[in-house]
């Protein structure tokens, strides 16, 4: 499945189940549509459905639950995931506190970071980690999922150091380009990227 | 030109304009790919750069400075954006210097919280102000895009504000469907929808 995909099941994923919650057992793509503020056209996400084997009924939409266990078992949420953030200042800050927020099969599992006055202090009861040990806590936390928020010069070692503590995929966020042996997934973010979505639009409309 | 494609060429802009600054003046795709880290396959950047219309010459790669002020022109780096921060907890100060420290095209103008502690405390020359001014100040700063980063709650409120405030493009980032009228663009980050391209290739591999 192409990388654009996903984070639209994603968000079906989760609009479905407050829809769920809501009260509702059937929803059509326009339905589903206004849900996300029309982010998303409704032929998109009907082409995004029927992709996935799932065909909706004319005049009745989709079934829900089914919809949402499948859109759980492609996106991989059907079991927890334990993460660890390396870079606990103002971006780790933000992205443990939404992670968990917003996804319960994410747990933040390990945090470190090097500044003295972070070390030792509990977030949600995780105590914040030096880097002296990575390798073995995040072995031993079981985490599978890396998130890397530290200052650039410090990103290729992070990488490697949880890769050989058994992380099997990382979020970059710092501005460096990671080199890792397979079989680690590395996805880089850049938000100033999502920013240049914006200006070339902008620029486009007064073309 | 479809969103996607669009981080992928601010990426090249990024790394073509560093290739230039350590002297190179030609580069080939395999090349740029490499600097990339190979997020990005050689085949992929011949593709969007071909659709911009540039070809490389075979043997000879692309030329730098035409390739990047084409990529600067269609991704609307060529002009000075004046961003408005609206919220700054954790999330807005790692944007704010982010954004600033990646792209000097982009200039933070404004920054707006209701907390105390943070009105009236200067960033970088700029002082945090309470929102109830929020319109006059977007608009005296001459403000274009905004960034969202206040809890759900006050999302909607705050993009309906920094649109009458003349901005035109908004990065949202708080858990919040949006209702604007055109012509604002709105972009939603969900950066856990990131972390479900991860849990998918991971389960993906494992089946
Ligand atoms: N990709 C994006 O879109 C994006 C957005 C915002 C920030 N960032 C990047 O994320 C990183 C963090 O940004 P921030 O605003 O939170 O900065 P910050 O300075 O507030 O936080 C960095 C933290 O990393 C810690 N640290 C430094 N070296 C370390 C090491 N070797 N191991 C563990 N921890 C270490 C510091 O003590 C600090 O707490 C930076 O690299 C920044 O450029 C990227
Ligand atoms: N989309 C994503 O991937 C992502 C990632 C991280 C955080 N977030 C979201 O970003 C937002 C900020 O996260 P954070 O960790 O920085 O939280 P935070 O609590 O540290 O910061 C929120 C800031 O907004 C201020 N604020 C509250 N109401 C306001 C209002 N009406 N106007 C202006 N400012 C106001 C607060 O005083 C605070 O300083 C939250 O909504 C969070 O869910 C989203």
């Amino acid at each position: 499945m192409i990388d654009p995909a996903i984070p639209r099941l994603y968000a079906y994923h989760r609009a479905l189940r407050e829809a769920k919650v809501s009260g509702k057992s059937t929803i059509t793509s326009h339905g589903l549509a206004a849900m996300l503020g029309h982010s998303i056209s409704s032929t998109q996400i009907r082409k995004d459905l029927s992709a996935l084997g799932t065909l909706g009924r004319r005049g009745f939409g989709y079934a829900i639950d089914p919809l949402v266990e499948q859109l759980a078992f492609v996106l991989g949420l059907e079991q927890d995931w334990r993460v660890a953030i390396v870079g606990f200042g103002y971006l780790g800050h933000a992205l443990a506190t939404f992670i968990t927020s917003r996804e319960s099969r994410f747990k933040i599992a390990s945090i470190f970071d090097v500044a003295p006055e972070l070390i030792g202090t509990a977030w949600q009861g995780i105590v914040v980690a030096d880097t002296s040990n990575m390798e073995t806590i995040v072995q031993d936390a079981g985490c599978n999922i890396g998130v890397i928020a530290v200052p650039a010069p410090a990103a290729q070692a992070t990488a490697s150091r949880l890769a050989s503590g058994g992380v099997r995929a990382i979020l970059n966020f710092a501005p460096a380009t990671l080199h890792l042996r397979a079989p680690v997934i590395v996805r880089n973010i850049d938000l100033a990227g999502e920013m240049s979505i914006l200006t070339h639009w902008l620029t486009a409309a007064d073309a």
